[in-house]
Order: structure tokens, then sequence, then C-alpha cells
């Protein structure tokens, strides 16, 4: 069955992009099929991965508005081994044009139910909003994963997350779970991101990822050339710790 | 003349928050009365000044649907010299609400109409979306301050947010302009914080602040405790950072 990655956090710059590219690429390297799904207005995880957003003619917004196939609009990125459902600003208009729709928070996941037989992984990359784009995601998704900075806002920002997952779990998407919590831009040598990692693993003792995301440049210079971190520089601990992370999630998908 | 800054930037995480609860704080610091608006359902801004955003009655999702009076959601932060229009997740419904009404992106701008006289600075802080939240402060604002993390994807959001302050100043706001472009948790020894530093200047050279703010650790463990970071550690580099801002803004005002 088709695992559709959800990852989400309305905590804006927790590294939702980075990691929504990186363990796409990093899947996708160890032979899995993966399609990225870009869901934000502001594209960056199509611009991330080298696609540019103002050259689209079809996009995530003309899926959602079913004014097109998701097939026209999926792109195929043959040097990294995945394809993409890209997206740029015109998304913000479809949030908008969504909103009296009947069924409105349905329509990604009728677009995914065409196509994802042919995936083994679909990661969606969600805007910092608990918004309809977001719930659209969250409908389609089988597992939320949860990127989570170590730092005060976005601690305390995770209780309305986990609400609104529930939320969703209880009407319309009851196999719904959250897969895990991520820390990501870690620097063990800083008293606050150390406090709260221990505040994570007394709330969260089963369901925080041991692989942990480090501080890494790597990672910030990537996206400038369009590269995920694993073709860029894939000795670097950003590209390591990204591979480890799919290492740890195929782990756990094989025992269950 | 109340001058109302829009501290607005759709890319997550790049100190809107932490610049406007500091701004508002060293400005108040130097006796000029100041008010800081939270227009952001996460409330980062009203947790941030130790306000229980769980614990309020009225807030900002009730002053833009005109449910309550402007005043009757101000709360004063005696300990800290400024006050504050609070917000929490209501504000999520708001804006849902605001869809279908006339004129609805000038709600906020009737709501400060009534009480800005009382101010010589109103500080909004936005959520990281260029929505209708958003919306409401830029027709709202005098002027905008752009928080930029040194970093790809700020940089290229740009673009699209200069074309809505464009947009909004052709519209219902001919007054509004870009006060300018404050470079946030800088790190020097960054090649590519240096590399979009040089671009920034490239590209706005009038309209870059000369103060940059370094990155810190102080700035994010202060408001864990509900404080300003000129109230948690007045000798650190984040609150010299900006007090050093706030005379910045100040001095280019006395000038004009
Ligand atoms: N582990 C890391 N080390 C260093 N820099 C990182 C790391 N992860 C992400 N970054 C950088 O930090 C910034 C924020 O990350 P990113 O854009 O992925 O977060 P996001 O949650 O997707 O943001 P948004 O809320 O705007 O969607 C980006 O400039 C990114 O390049
Ligand atoms: N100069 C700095 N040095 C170190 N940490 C900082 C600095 N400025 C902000 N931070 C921390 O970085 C994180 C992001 O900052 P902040 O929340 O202010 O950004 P934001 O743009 O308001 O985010 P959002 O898009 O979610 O509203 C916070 O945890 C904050 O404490
Ligand atoms: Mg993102
Ligand atoms: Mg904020």
């Amino acid at each position: 069955m088709t695992k559709i990655l959800v990852v989400a956090n309305q905590k804006g710059g927790v590294g939702k992009t980075t990691t929504s590219i990186n363990l796409a690429a990093s899947l996708a390297v160890t032979n899995h099929s993966v399609l990225l799904v870009d869901i934000d207005p502001q594209g960056n995880a199509t611009m991330g991965c080298g696609v540019d957003k103002a050259a689209l003619e079809i996009s995530t917004c003309e899926v959602l508005l079913q004014e097109a196939q998701i097939d026209d609009a999926i792109l195929a990125l043959e040097q990294y081994g995945f394809e993409i459902l890209p997206s740029n600003g015109d998304l913000t208009a479809a949030e908008v044009a969504l909103m009296n729709e009947i069924a409105r928070e349905q329509r990604l996941k009728f677009a995914l139910d065409k196509i994802k037989h042919r995936y083994e992984y679909i990661i969606i990359d969600c805007p910092p909003a608990l918004n309809m784009l977001t719930l659209n995601a969250l409908v389609a998704g089988t597992g939320v994963l949860i990127p989570m900075q170590c730092e005060y806002y976005a601690l305390e920002g995770l209780t309305a997350l986990l609400q609104t997952i529930e939320n969703v779990k209880k009407t319309v998407n009851p196999g719904l779970k959250v897969e895990g919590l991520l820390r990501t831009m870690f620097d063990p040598r800083n008293n606050l991101a150390l406090d709260v990692s221990e505040q994570l693993k007394g709330h969260f003792p089963d369901r925080l990822y041991r692989t942990i995301i480090p501080r890494n440049v790597r990672l910030a210079e990537a996206p400038s050339h369009g590269l995920p971190v694993m073709q860029y520089d894939k000795t670097s601990t950003g590209a390591l710790a990204y591979l480890a992370l799919a290492g740890e999630i195929l782990r756990k998908e094989a025992k269950l």
C-alpha cells in the first residue's frame, strides 16, 4: 500500500520543505518509487528541485480545481529518480476558490487516488498554516511527519497541530496517524534545544524519530542550486542525516 | 502622525515575531507610545509577551469581525511599557468569515483608525502567508518592515511579497511604502548569508537597514519566559541589535 506522508507544521521555517525534498531524494536513491507533492503557494519544494515555478502551465492549483488531470501536471525528475507535482502562487487563488465547493477538503485525495498505485511513497510539503491546503493534505495522507525546530514557538504550536490531526482523523480520514516528530536544525551546544528535546521525549516517547537532523549549512545551500542535498554534497552531515531518516522509516515499515 | 509598521514576509520563520516584540519593547524603552498588534492565528507575539492566548475573551478575531470594540481587546503590558492587541487560533475562523464581507480588507484599518492617535508607533506581526490577514495589515499600514533571513527561499520569495505590496499601494493604500529590509539571524561566518546579503545590497541599496540582527540564542530563549529580550537579557547582542534598530528607525523619522 502506498504510504502518503504529510510533512506539516503551521510554525514557519521549521524545515518542512528541506525535509520533503531530501526525504524524497533519499527514498529514491534507495530504489523506491516516490512522488513529491508541493501544496505550498510559495512553491519552495518546486524551486528547490530546480523546477521553474514561473514557467509552469499546469500545477497543483489546476489539479485541485479539477481544471486539469494530475498526470498532465506531474514532472519526472530523472536526475534525482523521483517525480514532482509542482506548485506556485496560483495556489493562493485555489484556496479561496475551494472555500465554497462541496467536499473541498477531498480534492487532493480524489486526484491522488487515480495515480497513487504507481508510487511506494508520496511526500506532501505543506504551507505554514492550518488552512484548506494543509487540510487537503491531511485528508489525503496515511501518516503525518512533523518537523520540529527545538525552540519555544514550535513546541508551543504543537498542541494546535495535533488537535487538527485528531479532528481530521475523527471525521474524514480515520486511518490518519502521526508517524513521528523529527528534530530539525538541531544544535546540541544550545541548551534551549536540549531542553525542548527532553520535553519532546517526555511527551512523545514513542513518536520521536531517533534520527535527528543537525544544523548544516549544506542543507541551506543546496536549494539555491536547485538540488537535493544528496546530489549537492552527499558526504555532508545533512545528506547523511536524511539518508538515516529514510532508513529509519523503511525499517519501521518492514516491521509492520 | 502615527507610524503603522507592518512586519511581513510570507516565508516562514524569518524573525517576524521576534522583530515585532523586540522592536516594540525597544521603542517603548526609549519613551515612545507603542501598540503591538498580533494578527497571526499562531498567537506567537501574544505568548512571547507573556499573555496566555488560551485565556483571551476578546482578541483580534472579534475586532476584525466587529463583534467587539478594539478598546475592549487591548491589554496594557505595564512591565514592558507598551500595549498589545492579542490573538489566538480563533483568527483562522475570522479569515474564512471575512471572505464574503464587503471591504473585508479594511477591517483592521477601521479598527485602528479609532485609537491610533494614542500611539506614536503601531507594530503589526503578520502570519507567514499573503492572505486576508496580511492584506488587512498592509491596508492599515503606513510602512512595511520586511525581516529577511539571508537564505535562498527567503530571497526567492521576496518578489511575490513586493508585488503584493505594490498591488495594495495601487488600489487601497497609496501611502504604503517599504520602510526597509532587515537582515535577521545573521551569521557572518556563513558564506551563503554573505552572498545573499550582497545580493540584497545590490537590489535594494537604499532600503536595507544598516542594523543587522545577529543569530543570538537569547532571542530564542526570551519568549519561553514570556519576555522581550530587553527584559530577559539587556546586555545580549540580540537586545543591543534591536535597540540599534529602534535608533535607526527613529533617526530616519527625525530627518523627514
Ligand atoms: N538542518 C538545517 N540546517 C541548516 N539550514 C536548514 C536546515 N533545514 C532547513 N534549513 C534552512 O532553513 C530555512 C527554513 O527551512 P525550510 O524552508 O525547509 O522550512 P519550512 O518549514 O519549509 O518553511 P516554511 O514555513 O516557509 O514553509 C531554509 O532557508 C532552509 O534552507
Ligand atoms: N536573531 C535570532 N537569533 C536566534 N534565534 C532567533 C533569532 N530570531 C528569531 N529566532 C528564533 O527563530 C525562530 C523563528 O523566529 P520567529 O518565530 O520570530 O519567526 P517568524 O517569521 O515570526 O515565524 P512564523 O513564520 O512562524 O511567524 C523562533 O524560534 C525564534 O525564537
Ligand atoms: Mg516550506
Ligand atoms: Mg511569527
